[in-house]
């Protein structure tokens, strides 16, 4: 029985906030993996994201990148947000992470995937979110066929407008607003 | 070059077969 290989090697990376520690030493690498079923394996063995207690965040990138702003990978790059309200919590948030993962491992944008570096998810009172984070900002193209292929991989109606916001603006931002890049 | 690409159906059913 041979296992199905995965186009990449994937981190998947827990960060639970304790204030008391510097923010890199409440980030860990839980594992990697390279096959369909080390996923399986590894996703039926660990909390759903609905279970972890808030300021929890699950984060998968490609081997070689690191969940933050400022790996040399994500610098010039963004990320497509969701943000759910607290209701999703329950019925939609474990079932949106799933997609999310199952659109990474198995290379869901086509040739696009190659901008593709990651994905996080924090759980958060005041609501959770989740983020595809790509390379590059610049991208329209690639950026743009992202975000319309993973809005309809989650099944989001089209009404709803969802927006891509550079990591260089969320990281300035002056007020809790960050503008969005592109919209779809 | 090539690409390893695999559609939801299909890791879906990976996850349930033994």
């Amino acid at each position: 029985y041979m296992k199905h290989p995965l186009q990449n090697r994937w981190g998947l990376w827990f960060y639970k906030n304790d204030k008391s520690k510097m923010w890199q030493d409440n980030l860990r690498l839980i594992t990697k993996f390279d096959t369909v079923e080390d996923f399986w394996a590894l996703y039926n063995n660990i909390q759903p994201p609905s279970k972890l207690s808030s300021g929890c965040d699950y984060s998968m990138f490609k081997d070689g990148i690191e969940p933050m702003w400022e790996d040399r990978s994500n610098k010039c790059g963004g990320r497509w947000l969701i943000t759910l309200a607290k209701q999703h919590r329950r019925t939609e948030l474990d079932h949106f992470w799933l997609e999310t993962l199952l659109c990474l491992i198995g290379e869901g944008f086509g040739s696009f995937s190659r901008d593709i570096c990651g994905s996080v998810i924090n759980i958060r009172a005041k609501g959770d979110k989740i983020a595809i984070w790509t390379s590059n900002a610049e991208n329209c193209e690639t950026v743009t066929y992202i975000g319309k292929k993973y809005k309809e991989s989650l099944g989001l109606p089209q009404k709803l407008v969802i927006g891509y916001q550079a990591h260089a603006d969320t990281a300035t931002k002056s007020n809790s607003i960050t503008k969005n890049k592109f919209v779809v | 070059g090539t690409r390893i690409i695999y559609d939801r159906k299909f890791l879906l059913d990976c996850r349930s077969s033994p």
